[in-house]
């Protein structure tokens, strides 16, 4: 089964 | 004080067809380097990064930092005033309340005013890290946009998968399945081509939501080339050039096995 990652999952605020 | 004149104006309105369905507001950041503003949407799946450099622009004053808070639908019902060869000026005070819109025709017999009032947005910038990306695709924006309208019918999630010499795109659903492969053409400087360069060689596939694709080729007419960049466990990236001077891309988080 799949799910969504999110972006945060991958990229932090600067 | 900030003022920047666009001869080409249609860039900004293909800019913002690209980015006011999946952004609803966002800060433009104006410096002494162009224009940049970089936006999630609601559900924090993609990353919408757009880069306008000075140089883009005939004339192009930034004296101090400047942040435009712009509601897109409302900047959007702007600049569907403005004629695709008109020219466009965006001026703004130093702590601007308010954004001013100048649209002149091209034979400079028409001139529009408008003024957008600005709003505070609070949203953190995100840093991307520099990634080596497994795969490297470029193929016919208007090719990729239909290949996922097309995909789209099938299902949810379309796949990417990237072998040496060849890109394919794959969907699965209840009424069925398709699968659309783009082979490596002799001639990679011709818009038309496809390329596909990879690292190491290594097969490399990911899932993604095909509803966020399809919004992504809302910008297909800034440029006849899209770039796909693949890495495994990593958002693909989605750019579209504008011209040599500026760019939209889009980070979008793969679907992953829970």
């Amino acid at each position: 089964m799949l799910g969504q990652a999110k972006i945060s999952a991958f990229f932090s605020p600067k | 004080m900030f003022e920047a004149r666009l001869l080409q104006g249609s860039i900004l309105k293909k800019a913002l067809e690209g980015i006011r369905e999946l952004i609803t507001s966002g800060n433009w950041e104006c410096s002494s380097a162009g224009i940049s503003m970089q936006g999630m949407d609601p559900s924090h799946v993609a990353l919408t990064v757009l880069m306008l450099q000075n140089d883009l622009f005939d004339q192009f004053r930034c004296d101090r930092n400047v942040t435009l808070g712009l509601n897109h639908a409302t900047f959007s019902k702007i600049l569907k005033c403005a004629a695709n060869d008109d020219i466009i000026t965006l001026k703004a005070e130093d702590q601007p309340d308010e954004c001013n819109l100048l649209f002149q025709s091209a034979n400079d017999d028409k001139t529009s005013d408008f003024i957008i009032k600005l709003t505070d947005i609070d949203q953190e910038t995100l840093g991307i890290p520099d990634t080596e990306y497994a795969a490297t695709v470029k193929v016919p924006s208007v090719e990729f946009q239909r290949i996922c309208r097309d995909l789209s019918q099938f299902g949810d999630t379309i796949i990417i998968s990237v072998k040496k010499g060849c890109v394919e795109f794959s969907g699965t659903g209840e009424i069925g399945s398709a699968k659309i492969a783009l082979k490596e053409s002799g001639n990679v400087d011709d818009d038309e081509k496809v390329s596909v360069e990879m690292d190491k060689d290594t097969p490399c596939s990911l899932s993604f939501a095909s509803r966020y694709l399809n919004y992504f080729t809302k910008a297909t007419s800034l440029s006849d080339t899209v770039t796909l960049q693949l890495c495994p466990e990593h958002p693909l990236v989605v750019s579209y050039d504008i011209g040599d001077n500026g760019s939209l891309k889009y980070y979008l988080a793969p679907k992953i096995e829970e």
